[in-house]
């Protein structure tokens, strides 16, 4: 399973 | 969360609630562009779609669903609500942004923090907010009297945008591993677009003059 990139901004 | 990043964050909450203010109570949307309004809702549709796989915060998903809710709202009064699309101005409101749409979905395809769908739609979305407030810009400039409302929509608008940049800034020297070249690089161009445009708008209300924006 391949880590998605976490976005914490809007 | 910053300083800078909460202050964004309610300013475009504010901008969104006074639109939303002018639309509810006035029943009116003269001076709004429906082409940037749509545009927002694609926006906020491709970006959010981490929704059903990423949780940040409650803060972070109760913000997403106010955005996607009030931006696809918002088309909805300007397109079928009956009172409030008598006051859309049409005729003056021509620029025509699906055009916008193609360039920066090959942007996205071309440059993205990872080749996967979630992350193109995410590029996406960041390049196409960063035009996406170009016929709001054109529709302004063309209507002959601004009023308070709008004009403090596209202020709050734009204070937003300002208020992200500050808090990258912030983000950089203080957080390891805070890079991220395609937020900042279309964050900045949108920011420019929105100082470029206070620039004369500022200068025509000085000079107390209409509002001309050089070809």
């Amino acid at each position: 399973e391949e880590d998605a990139v976490q976005h914490d901004e809007l | 969360m910053n300083i800078f990043r909460l202050a964004g964050d309610m300013t475009h909450l504010f901008s969104v609630l006074v639109l939303l203010l002018k639309i509810h109570t006035i029943k009116s949307c003269a001076g709004i562009s429906l082409k940037t309004q749509e545009l927002y809702a694609i926006v906020f549709t491709t970006r959010y779609l981490d929704l059903f796989t990423t949780y940040i915060s409650l803060y972070n998903t109760i913000m997403k669903l106010i955005f996607l809710g009030s931006s696809i709202s918002i088309v909805w009064y300007m397109r079928h609500h009956k009172v409030v699309r008598r006051s859309y101005d049409k005729d003056q409101d021509t620029f025509r942004h699906y055009l916008l749409m193609l360039p920066c979905l090959l942007l996205a395809l071309l440059i993205n923090e990872k080749f996967t769908f979630l992350e193109v739609m995410w590029a996406f979305s960041l390049y196409l907010e960063a035009v996406a407030i170009l016929p709001q810009l054109v529709l302004l400039q063309r209507t002959r009297n601004i009023d308070n409302l709008t004009g403090q929509y596209v202020l709050l608008l734009g204070a937003y945008r300002a208020l992200y940049v500050l808090n990258w800034i912030y983000r950089y020297f203080t957080e390891e591993n805070y890079v991220h070249w395609i937020t900042w690089v279309s964050g900045i161009v949108q920011t420019l677009l929105y100082a470029d445009f206070f620039y004369y708008y500022f200068q025509s209300w000085k000079n107390n003059v209409k509002l001309q924006l050089p070809a």
